[in-house]
């Protein structure tokens, strides 16, 4: 209890009056060399003991769900063009269920780790390891979690860090005397086969009209989609059909003014 | 654009104290994204359907979603991706409605329902929040989008 009152916000510089509790603060992962996720909660607006949790982490790989997840999509709480305060999200989904937004891996946002080697050896083996050590202990730092029906959810590489973790969590419970009530999960635009992907990214970009019919079939014929890293050869096709034929666009909104 | 706010924000030290984040004094300022872990980014799966394939038999429920103006991780990415895990279709191909006007098309298969979502780029709550809305709604609730 105390340790759940220390992470307690009482209120964030310039934010609005709401009705909801908030937390957060870091969970240690790894005592040995101090890795620690920070997590920020966002209760229900309105009986947040009869809602789910639902988990959100970010895609990137290495982008903060602080800086995404809660403050541009589904939080409560929007930042204004001069960073000096908070205004309210109409749509946020912690109308429906409390949200715990989680940094994860160590290195991300205000997630840390003591030995600086952890940010340069990273990768999906150790998010999925780490954030499951993460809902453990958060979850004995928040009792009243821990038979709620949890769902994670994420976008864009998070395609890869939310079935991950739901499978960390499904083999954990296999063998534990807690298990976490996980029910589901949810991923948007996500990362999920690289071969596929990158085959359906360049049809996409064709059949929009992005590209040319030509650079199309350079790309189909030349690149090996199934690689890590490109052929030089293929490279030069993506940067010639983003230099050349896309144009000054924003390519997560193709339709969109782009931010300058 | 708001990625800028953001990162002037959650480096004012007073939101940090708000927070209690950065405690023990990290030697980097806070950024939305870390371009150190993204360019030393050690292991990778190739695919995640093998993934998908075990939840779905674990009984999962589980939603994919697309927003159709993504050129990054566009729709037809994710369509041939879960094309290959073969799944038997529920509840057929059909428009679904927010507030009157299509939000997009879905498919519900046996342990998977898919969704796209119009007019919505990468992050699909920033750009279409209302439709995102419905979205997550019929999610917690395990229903189909609606029909109308």
């Amino acid at each position: 209890k105390e340790e759940e009152e220390a992470d307690r916000i009482i209120s964030l510089p310039g934010q609005p009056k709401v009705s909801f509790q908030q937390y957060s603060g870091y969970v240690t992962v790894n005592q040995i060399v101090g890795r620690a996720l920070f997590y920020w909660l966002t209760e229900a607006d309105n009986e947040p003991l009869s809602k789910p949790l639902v988990v959100w982490l970010n895609g990137g790989p290495g982008c903060s769900s602080v800086a995404y997840g809660a403050s541009e999509e589904i939080g409560p709480f929007r930042i204004n063009k001069t960073s000096s305060g908070l205004y309210l999200n109409k749509f946020s989904w912690n109308k429906l269920a409390n949200l715990l937004f989680l940094e994860t891996p160590a290195g991300v946002g205000f997630s840390y780790s003591n030995r600086s080697s952890d940010l340069l050896d990273t990768g999906d083996y150790r998010t999925a390891k780490d954030s499951l050590q993460f809902l453990i202990h958060w979850m004995n730092r928040f009792p009243r979690y821990r038979h709620r029906e949890v769902y994670i959810t994420g976008e864009s590489y998070a395609g890869h860090y939310v079935p991950q973790l739901a499978r960390e969590i499904v083999h954990y419970n296999a063998n534990s005397k807690n298990p976490i009530n996980l029910k589901g999960f949810m991923v948007g635009n996500a990362v999920t086969d690289n071969y596929y992907d990158n085959l359906g990214t360049v049809t996409y970009w064709w059949s929009h009209a992005m590209i040319s019919d030509k650079t199309y079939k350079q790309l189909v014929n030349t690149c090996d989609f199934r690689r890590h890293k490109e052929s030089n050869e293929c490279e030069s096709l993506y940067y010639y059909a983003m230099d050349q034929e896309f144009g000054n666009i924003d390519q997560y909104n193709i339709y969109a003014p782009p931010c300058n | 654009c708001t990625e800028k706010y953001a990162e002037i924000y959650y480096n004012r030290p007073d939101v940090q104290k708000a927070m209690h984040a950065n405690t023990t004094g990290i030697p980097y300022k806070w950024t939305a994204c870390s371009e150190t872990l993204n360019r030393n980014w050690n292991d990778t799966d190739d695919s995640i359907l093998p993934i998908y394939r075990e939840l779905i038999a674990a009984g999962l429920r589980i939603w994919v979603f697309s927003g159709d103006v993504d050129s990054v991780v566009p729709v037809t990415a994710t369509r041939y991706s879960l094309a290959q895990l073969k799944l038997s279709t529920t509840i057929p191909w059909y428009p679904w409605y927010v507030k009157k006007q299509v939000g997009g098309w879905t498919e519900v298969y046996k342990g998977l329902t898919f969704a796209t979502v119009r007019g919505a780029g990468h992050e699909v709550p920033l750009f279409k929040p209302r439709a995102a809305y419905q979205l997550f709604r019929s999610f917690l609730r395990g229903e189909p989008l609606p029909k109308s």
